[in-house]
């Protein structure tokens, strides 16, 4: 574990429960993908396949927890809670995921580490994770409406991304056998992704400030 | 730290 990784990781952990924690006490989910949340739930669900056969160390274990519940917290937030899902734009939440989902499975089949069952639904997990961000990112052009995403979240996303792509820079130099090229290439599309949802994030932000100043 | 499968990132 190196300081890069470490630091990814809660940075990861705080994008999800600024989220949850947003839509919690503004109980409103405005401008929020059930979609994207819904994909990122699923991309936990999968990658942690081994949470009860593999033990690699306690902080990895309640980490994959924790992301779990965190992500199914939000997804049952907007799904279930009376006031919050009254808030969900389903109208123009309207990315079919579905045919992501597809896609990244078919994917996973092909291209895998090991052709097995767990092999097989992380690899998914990992293209899955790349372009969750995408119904979000529809969202967002469609909506412009940034009310929920913060900054800070926008802020800790893009942190996680960079330190998890230094972390491999540093494994790659400092461990003979780091060859994790299925992380790696998806993590800089996913990173790639990112940059476009934050340039749209700007665009929205900056306009809804113009909104905003007294006209 | 490598788990069995080898994957030890979240």
């Amino acid at each position: 574990m190196n300081i890069f990784r470490f630091a990814g990781d809660m940075t990861h952990l705080i994008s999800i429960l600024i989220l949850l924690l947003k839509i919690y006490a503004t109980k409103s989910c405005a401008g929020i993908s059930l979609k994207t949340q819904e994909l990122y739930a699923l991309v936990f669900l999968t990658r942690y396949l081994d949470l009860f056969t593999d033990y690699v160390s306690l902080y990895n274990t309640v980490m994959k927890i924790v992301f779990i519940a965190s992500s199914l917290a939000i997804v049952w937030c907007m799904r279930r809670h009376p006031l919050v899902r009254r808030s969900y734009d389903k109208d123009l939440d309207t990315f079919r995921h579905q045919y992501v989902v597809l896609a990244c499975f078919v994917l996973a089949l092909l291209l895998n580490e090991k052709f097995t069952i767990q092999e097989v639904f992380w690899a998914f997990s990992i293209y899955l994770e790349a372009v969750a961000i995408l119904p979000q990112l529809v969202l967002l052009q469609r909506s412009g409406n940034v009310d929920n995403l913060t900054g800070q979240y926008v802020l800790f996303l893009g942190a996680y991304r960079g330190l998890y792509i230094i972390n491999w820079i540093y494994r790659y130099f400092t461990e003979d056998h780091f060859t994790r090229w299925i992380a790696c290439v998806s993590g800089l599309v996913q990173t790639g992704l990112y940059a476009d949802f934050f340039y749209y994030y700007y665009l929205s932000w900056k306009t809804n400030t113009k909104l905003k100043l007294p006209a | 730290e490598e788990a069995e499968s080898g994957h030890d990132e979240l």
